[in-house]
């Protein structure tokens, strides 16, 4: 911790180790800066000290990659499938080969609608694209939302999810809806859930006012709208590690020039 | 080289081997491995930059950087190419004209950097070139 910049080199006996001065510390943050394609230094707000799922994740893949530039493809797999399986899988590290740069997004907005027994229950996500670099295209994206295990209400019970890209809303009755993809689980099962959403993505960044977010909804076998929350899926007053978020590959679809200083 | 230059020679030396010799033996002095182009290290402290609200991963990297001679004779460590080889030896005869390669990267490889935007959206890209991972003569 002697300085910022250090040469350990002990063949130049006569390079000082030393602090940045105030001006060098500004040069050397706004060359970096340049470098990582930022005009800005990131001001995020951040809840609390700790990180919630959206980072975990981000950091496996993080991790992954550092060990995939040190060891053997191979090597690393066996790695990754032993240390956090339930978080990114497999198949995200096979999109991460091809990717320049992945991206997670926060849950901008969660609305639980607790309606009557004769609605339908849903959850509402959605996420601001708009910040994503110039340059770059979606190879991939996914919705990741964490189911628990429920048995005291549901043994032996199974439920439909399903998620809908949300394509009108209206004022004085339900948001349209397209489907996007429907699966059966048993309510015991617990762990994350992945859903495919690099078409609606895609449109999303295309055509930002078409961005009106995510619905799911549960359906018990008998064909009773549940909330999510019974069917175990936890949303935002659940577990910081645990939240609902999306992830984006990309990849770069045009050389970026750095601007000479 | 020029005739004020062949003067210049024929006062200090004989013969041009002589003074190749001689040149030859200050410079493999000045190549042994203590000065010799080589890499070194030097660590970028993301951390130290106050960065760390913002950048999850790394707390910072090691850049390094290339420094030393590039001097004949040239040795299998110092990783020059067959050109860098020829022209130390140029230099030797002709030091006013012709300089002594440079010693630069060889190799260099890209990090992955874990970070934070403005809306607390986490972005991972890697970035080319931001580590030397060995130096040569060119």
């Amino acid at each position: 911790g002697s300085g910022s910049v250090l040469d350990g080199s002990e063949l130049q006996p006569n390079f000082i180790h030393r602090r940045l001065r105030n001006q060098e510390k500004r040069e050397m943050q706004k060359e970096i800066l340049s470098i990582l394609g930022l005009n800005h230094r990131p001001r995020p707000h951040l809840n609390s000290g700790k990180y919630n799922s959206a980072p975990l994740f981000m950091l496996d893949l993080y991790n992954s990659m550092s060990t995939e530039e040190k060891s053997d493809v191979d090597q690393y797999r066996s790695l990754f499938t032993t240390t956090r399986p339930a978080l990114a899988s497999l198949h995200d590290t096979e999109f991460l080969h091809d990717a320049d740069m992945v991206m997670s997004f926060v849950n901008l907005v969660e609305n639980d609608r607790e309606l009557s027994p004769q609605r339908r229950h849903h959850k509402e996500f959605k996420f601001n694209l708009s910040q994503i670099p110039e340059g770059e295209a979606i190879t991939a994206a996914e919705f990741r939302v964490y189911k628990e295990c429920v048995t005291r209400a549901f043994r032996n019970e199974t439920f439909l999810l399903s998620v809908f890209q949300v394509v009108g809303e209206h004022p004085d009755r339900d948001a349209d809806l397209f489907l996007l993809e429907s699966r059966r689980l048993w309510a015991a099962e617990e762990g994350w859930l992945e859903f495919d959403i690099t078409a609606t993505s895609n449109l999303w960044v295309m055509s930002p006012h078409h961005n009106l977010g995510l619905q799911i909804s549960v359906e018990t076998s008998s064909g009773w709208s549940i909330s999510p929350k019974e069917a175990g899926l936890v949303g935002r007053d659940g577990a910081l590690e645990r939240q609902p978020f999306m992830v984006a590959f990309f990849k770069v679809s045009e050389v970026r020039i750095r601007t000479a200083r | 080289s020029t005739g004020r230059r062949r003067q210049q020679n024929r006062n200090r030396s004989n013969s041009p081997q002589e003074a190749t010799k001689g040149s030859a033996h200050t410079d493999y002095n000045s190549s042994d491995q203590k000065t010799a182009c080589r890499k070194h290290e030097l660590y970028v402290s993301f951390r130290e930059l106050g960065w760390q609200d913002w950048i999850i991963a790394p707390e910072g990297y090691a850049a390094n950087y290339c420094d030393g001679e590039c001097s004949f004779p040239l040795n299998a460590h110092m990783n020059a190419t067959n050109h860098a080889i020829v022209q130390t030896l140029v230099h030797l005869m002709n030091p006013e004209n012709v300089p002594k390669p440079c010693c630069a990267p060889t190799k260099l490889q890209a990090i992955s950097v874990l970070y934070y935007d403005d809306n607390s959206n986490v972005i991972l890209k890697k970035y080319k070139n931001m580590v030397v991972r060995s130096c040569g003569c060119h």
